[in-house]
């Protein structure tokens, strides 16, 4: 039997409608250690990586592993009929009483999950999510693609479009600077990638999960985009950069 | 020129 119950229905709607756009069906690992969920967008391109951990729920029981293919569009619509403060349950097996009763269908997805290897990375950055947002936004409405470089200074970004170039750079912050302002670089080496824009605004449907946001770059490896939440552990998206040939 | 490659090329199948 698996049944979960989170008394703020809002985290799990934030968490589905940052995936949504990438990912239309997926299949929600569910397990003692927690739900997990890994999969990838059409083009193979990007991929997402998701867990949730069993303490951030307010109840929690899964007595055997549970695969549960999911249409996300279809799980979004059925939780808007929840208030961000509503209590949501999910349930396979036997039903309980309840005041509201939503059935959705599982759908059998096969879906092959990556082995992603928790390496180093040359550079980490920790930087405000809505900053990393409002670059990737504003970069958008210029270019199809960013070269982000990292160095012990700061973090630049940098596209080029039709109407010219745009070049935004952030100075790494003080230790003692506030949290929600902090950037912050680990660097062995610097680094620069060039990644699709709409790939990395998608990504940024994530915000509203946590303050800070931590980008992981290696020379020619897929950058990652971490967002930690409060109580739920982490959201991660990947994307392959473009190579020059 | 630039190309695109894809997640399987940078990790192993399960």
């Amino acid at each position: 039997m698996l049944e979960l119950r989170l008394t703020r229905a809002g985290l799990l709607k934030k968490v589905l409608e940052s995936i949504r756009d990438l990912v239309t069906d997926a299949n929600f690992d569910c397990a003692a250690t927690g739900c997990s969920l890994q999969a990838m967008d059409s083009s193979r391109v990007a991929m997402l990586s998701l867990l949730l951990r069993p303490d951030g729920f307010e109840h929690y029981r899964c007595d055997r592993n549970i695969s549960m293919g999911m249409n996300l569009a279809n799980m979004a619509r059925m939780l808007r009929c929840a208030s961000d403060d509503d209590t949501v349950t999910i349930n396979a097996d036997d039903a309980q009483d309840k005041i509201s009763d939503y059935e959705m269908k599982l759908m059998h997805i096969t879906s092959e999950n990556l082995e992603i290897p928790e390496a180093g990375y040359e550079a980490i950055v920790k930087m405000p999510a809505s900053l990393f947002a409002r670059i990737c936004k504003d970069l958008g409405t210029i270019g199809d693609t960013v070269m982000i470089s990292v160095t012990k200074e700061g973090i630049q970004f940098f596209t080029r479009g039709d109407i010219r170039t745009a070049n935004i750079f952030c100075r790494k912050t003080t230790p003692v600077a506030k949290e929600k302002e902090a950037i912050s670089i680990e660097m062995e080496k610097p680094v620069s990638l060039t990644l699709a824009l709409r790939y990395l605004i998608s990504f940024t449907k994530a915000t509203p999960l946590a303050k800070q946001v931590t980008i992981s770059m290696s020379y020619g490896r897929p950058i990652v985009v971490e967002y930690k939440m409060e109580i739920m552990d982490h959201i991660r998206f990947y994307l392959v950069p473009k190579v020059e040939e | 020129r630039e190309t695109q490659l894809r997640m399987e090329a940078f990790y192993t199948f399960n």
